[in-house]
């Protein structure tokens, strides 16, 4: 389910949106040990040139936003993560098998304009 | 919204929903290494998360695979001190190709510690299966040796590292025919003895639990932390 953002000042403007997978929602609680879920949260929103030095923006998505600025025909600058954290899925499979698996860069902590 | 399941599976390594008739109980080892993870991804410290340090090894897979042998029962017991004979087998079919093995760890469960029965001694010897086997033969025929060790009494769980081993089986699954395990009592067999073995024994029987746990590394699921972050 959605987790409502906490009011963002400009909500259009690019942050993370948090959303959380529960494993029951798919009926995978029957062979997932843990966790009881995930967090699929994501990043959206605009990246305008005046803000890119506060929205944790890379140097060169100042420069797009410049670029924007001046053309618009170039591309704004987009919404990225910009820090990522691992987790990890306990489960068993068909053969009786009980799994722990490691993915990495699968949950976004924190966006920016990239 | 419908879910793309079949190509969130895949991206889990997985090639359809599991449906286990029944569940296996999770070793410590693993619940323990997922909750460091659990508690080490929300952390800021950013260290490798394809190291497993428990076991000083690289990898991102765990994998607990359950023994599928059966006890062996001979007339003629390979020595009067025999006290049982299992075959153990594994099937390392969940392991895919770009998968690399970094580690095989057998596990013994001969039961729980307790402070009574405290005995009788035991040598325990494993051996490699490499013929199959025979119609009439009641046992497989044991190959090269790969462990002979004693216990102090039929308790607890004994780990041997069957990396080599795992690693020929993972390469060329023809050659996986399983082990043979076959526990012997140790020490003297006076009658008086005999029955309380016997016993031991057939607890022995009872409570032997078997698992290989496999460490593998996917190479593009780990890439070196080399990666630069933003």
């Amino acid at each position: 389910e959605a987790i409502p953002a906490p009011k963002a000042p400009c909500r259009n403007l690019c942050h993370r949106h948090q959303l959380f997978i529960n494993f029951r929602d798919l009926g995978w609680h029957k062979w997932i040990i843990a966790p009881k879920g995930f967090m699929a949260n994501y990043c959206h929103g605009d990246c305008p040139f005046s803000l890119t030095t506060s929205l944790n923006s890379s140097n060169y998505a100042f420069m797009q936003a410049l670029m924007h600025a001046v053309d618009p025909e170039i591309p704004q600058a987009v919404c990225v993560p910009t820090k990522l954290s691992p987790i990890s899925m306990l489960y068993q499979d068909n053969d009786d098998n009980v799994i722990l698996r490691h993915y990495e860069e699968m949950v976004v902590d924190e966006c920016g304009c990239g | 919204v419908q879910f793309q399941e079949y190509v969130f599976l895949q991206f889990l390594g997985l090639d359809k929903v599991p449906s286990p008739q029944r569940f296996q109980p999770v070793p410590y080892i693993l619940k323990k290494i997922f909750q460091d993870r659990e508690a080490a991804a929300t952390s800021v410290d950013s260290r490798d998360f394809c190291y497993i340090k428990d076991f000083g090894v690289r990898g991102n897979v765990l994998r607990l695979l359950p023994d599928q042998g059966l006890f062996l029962y001979s007339r003629k017991l390979s020595q009067a001190s025999s006290c049982l004979q299992k075959f153990l087998y594994f099937n390392l079919s969940a392991i895919k190709e770009k998968e690399q093995l970094t580690m095989a760890q057998l596990g013994l469960d001969l039961g729980p510690n307790t402070y009574y029965k405290l005995g009788p001694e035991l040598e325990l010897a494993l051996f490699l299966v490499q013929e199959p086997q025979e119609g009439d033969q009641p046992i497989p025929k044991p190959g090269r040796m790969l462990v002979l060790q004693s216990v102090p009494r039929p308790q607890g769980v004994v780990h041997f590292n069957l990396l080599d081993v795992a690693k020929d089986w993972n390469n060329d699954s023809q050659k996986n025919l399983g082990l043979l395990l076959e526990i012997l009592v140790k020490g003297n067999r006076d009658i008086g003895v005999t029955f309380q073995l016997q016993d031991a024994c057939a607890r022995l029987r009872q409570s032997l639990r078997a698992s290989l746990l496999v460490v593998t590394l996917h190479p593009e699921q780990c890439h070196p932390s080399s990666r630069k972050r933003r």
